[in-house]
């Protein structure tokens, strides 16, 4: 299918199983497609995926249709990555005012394997050689998210490390290593450091110190080196 | 190069080996 047929498609009002099965399809479009596929998909075929997810979200699920509008939403994840592995793709997310938002909004910890996809994207993004610093918008959306929901912003990050998932704990270290060593500034480094331990962190290293990951292994040394360099710099 | 494509899955990577964060 070409990537205009798709955009027509989600044009049109599809529901559950038939959604799920065009996002399936897309995504292995989006993957397997030249860059060129992905350009036509374009900033319109990107503004339907926001404009489902975002509906998504919303929605409150009908215990008949349990599950399929996450596998829905996680669907679209998958395909928005697929999306912004290419320059174009990338531009657009970044251009896009919804797309980082409605991201941070899909940090769910209830449903742990679409959050670990959300948070290594948002961390990837949190990375990127970029004018506009990509990750004071990731930061600020979270804390603007944080604010709707009145709980503490790195609140659903450390519900995500509560978890059973070992992935899902990698990958929240992962944004929090991510967040926190794009920063310039040492103080603004240690007062998110702070702020991270005061709502639990400090306990929960402790306990996620013994478990054999070299996944997290890998994220936990990160975040101890860093923390001993700037309090020596301090 | 415009046309070239796995940024996200580069950048994946090297925040899971921990490459990413490698101070300069």
């Amino acid at each position: 299918k070409s990537a205009l047929i798709y955009i027509q498609e989600l044009k049109t009002d599809l529901r559950d199983t038939q959604l799920l099965s065009c996002l399936e399809s897309l995504r292995v479009s989006l993957n397997n497609n030249p860059v060129s596929w992905v350009q036509t998909f374009g900033a319109e075929g990107l503004a339907l995926l926001l404009t489902f997810l975002k509906k998504l979200q919303d929605e409150k699920e009908e215990p008949l249709n349990a599950g399929i509008g996450v596998k829905c939403q996680h669907e679209i994840i998958r395909c928005l990555k697929a999306f912004m592995n290419n320059k174009h793709g990338l531009k657009a997310m970044l251009t896009s005012a919804e797309g980082i938002p409605l991201l941070v909004r899909s940090i769910n910890p209830k449903v742990p394997h679409m959050m670990v996809d959300v948070v290594k994207l948002l961390s990837a993004i949190c990375i990127l050689e970029h004018p506009g610093n990509t990750h004071e918008r990731v930061l600020e959306c979270i804390t603007e998210q944080a604010e709707e929901q009145e709980i503490e912003r790195f609140q659903p990050l450390l519900s995500g490390m509560h978890k059973n998932s070992i992935t899902l704990k990698a990958g929240c270290m992962q944004l929090i290593n991510a967040l926190i060593s794009r920063v310039e500034e040492l103080d603004f480094r240690i007062h998110l450091r702070s702020e991270l331990m005061r709502l639990g962190l400090k306990d929960l290293l402790k306990e996620v110190r013994s478990i054999e990951n070299e996944e997290l292994k890998v994220q936990l040394q990160v975040f101890e080196e860093q923390a001993d360099e700037d309090s020596e710099d301090l | 190069d415009d046309d070239e494509t796995g940024i996200m899955d580069g950048l994946l990577e090297a925040l899971q080996s921990g490459a990413a964060f490698k101070r300069k």
